[in-house]
């Protein structure tokens, strides 16, 4: 669909975007994260798109199995919500997939 | 106003009072706190009850200040939301509060 080709494009185009909601916490907990690691995500907030918004997260459900926000990309390859990232951040496996997607 | 009435009788009737939206995972980690500490909190999920939700999340701004869930009272007082909550936890506040409270 015309929505899929726009995500694909998105996550191809860009080294980190995350799908978020601007009043969750959640949402801005992973925003924060990436810019305390001097990375500049490009975010897409879907409760700003009006009735776009929930059919773009229902092609993500599609595309990547999960229906909840923040929804995490890395150099075009999905990695999940916040608590995914976070773990990977801790584990110090988060700053390798940034430097090959060269997001920094 | 009655709601206010229904959320002062709330907090003073129950030890640990939680106001909630199911979806929300600031909101199902501070309820998994009190779970974790044996605490079960009286949850009021705001958006399970039609358009008295955002009116009860009104009133909780014109009682508190505080227009974001979650929303957590302890022994009828105003905590804050969950990083308030857990920054008590870390500081070992929060037990003391909930002895007081008769929450355990
Ligand atoms: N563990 C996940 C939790 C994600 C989650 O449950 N997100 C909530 C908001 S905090 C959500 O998307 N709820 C449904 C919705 O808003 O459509 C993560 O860390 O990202
Ligand atoms: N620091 C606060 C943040 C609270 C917050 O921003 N909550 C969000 C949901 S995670 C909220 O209520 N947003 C507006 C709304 O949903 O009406 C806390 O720890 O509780
Ligand atoms: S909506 Fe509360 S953490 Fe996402």
């Amino acid at each position: 669909s015309r929505l899929e080709e726009t995500v694909k494009k998105t996550v191809d185009e860009n080294p980190v975007v995350v799908y978020s909601k601007t009043w969750c916490s959640y949402s801005s907990d992973v925003k924060s994260l990436f810019k305390n690691l001097g990375v500049q995500p490009f975010v897409i907030e879907l409760d700003e798109m009006g009735p776009q918004g929930p059919q773009l997260q229902k092609v993500l459900e599609e595309l990547t199995g999960q229906s909840t926000v923040p929804n995490v990309f890395i150099g075009g390859k999905h990695i999940g919500g916040c608590t995914d990232t976070l773990k990977l951040y801790h584990k110090g496996e988060l700053q390798p997939l940034l430097s090959d997607a060269n997001a920094k």
